[in-house]
């Protein structure tokens, strides 16, 4: 539906919530990411420490690349390490109340948004798909 | 820079050429294109066939899921089997003569679309972070 009030409108109401979120934690095995990875589909989600916030992404790329050895694949590495070990520690973060400018900007270098509250909680995801629908509902009127 | 006429562009205009696009051909092996995979950090890429045409779209979860057997990971898949065995047929396509606006409603379904010219030939890809780049100095002005 048409928003007319894109620019004014805030992060928190176009994200996915915190629920709807595949997450892992830094403590989790690799060999737990990489369940929680294929089975939902996604190429990358959040880590999330103890008290939910936001520590890092993890990815297939970064596990595969983890257990490539010297004489190839070294299947046990996936129960023996920690997804804290492998993450990624670079997070595009915004808080719930950023309005839409910033996130546009940044989603174009970021495929997803972690999204905070004023504590530092991980509250949501806000995707570039949400994001180009968005615009283009803005320009079809 | 700001792109007046963005909704007159062609994709041509905006897309990364073919020389610049990482990918493999359908009877390449699963290790094969893992490789490509990781080492170009991308987490799709286009499948070609010997004519140049895109046949598919391999990513690494395809390929995770096509090694994992029923008592773990079977290693030996990954040179046993054949990207066009595990490829992904549904493939988001546009011709590169395409106006933006076309473009624009797949990417929102679609990370990266790949372009072909009126034989059918595979000649680039456009992608997400293009078309928000080019939004995003649409709205700027
Ligand atoms: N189950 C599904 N149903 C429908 N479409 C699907 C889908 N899985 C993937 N897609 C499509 O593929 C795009 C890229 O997904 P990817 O997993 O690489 O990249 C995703 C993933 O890394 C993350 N993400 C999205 N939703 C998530 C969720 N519920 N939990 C965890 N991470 C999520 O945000 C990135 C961008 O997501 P976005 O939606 O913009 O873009 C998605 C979406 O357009
Ligand atoms: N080497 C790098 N340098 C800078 N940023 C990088 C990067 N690798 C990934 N990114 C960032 O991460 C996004 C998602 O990349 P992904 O590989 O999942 O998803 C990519 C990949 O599947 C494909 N793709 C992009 N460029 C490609 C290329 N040169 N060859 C093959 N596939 C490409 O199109 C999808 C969307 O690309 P997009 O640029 O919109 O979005 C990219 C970009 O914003």
């Amino acid at each position: 539906s048409y928003n007319a009030d894109l620019f004014q409108t805030e992060t928190r109401k176009l994200m996915i919530p915190a629920a709807d979120v595949a997450c892992v934690n830094g403590h989790n095995s690799l060999e737990h990411a990489l369940l929680i990875l294929t089975q939902s589909g996604y190429t990358a989600i959040p880590v999330l420490d103890r008290a939910g916030a936001v520590k890092g992404i993890i990815n297939s790329t970064l596990i595969i690349k983890a257990i490539l050895g010297i004489s190839g694949y070294e299947i046990e590495r996936l129960s023996e390490q920690k997804v804290e070990q492998v993450m990624s520690v670079d997070v595009p973060k915004v808080k719930e109340s950023q309005l839409f400018l910033r996130p546009f900007e940044l989603s174009i270098t970021w495929p997803f948004l972690c999204v905070e509250d004023d504590a530092g909680k991980f509250v949501g995801i806000l995707t570039r798909r949400t994001i180009l629908a968005q615009l283009y509902q803005y320009f079809r009127r």
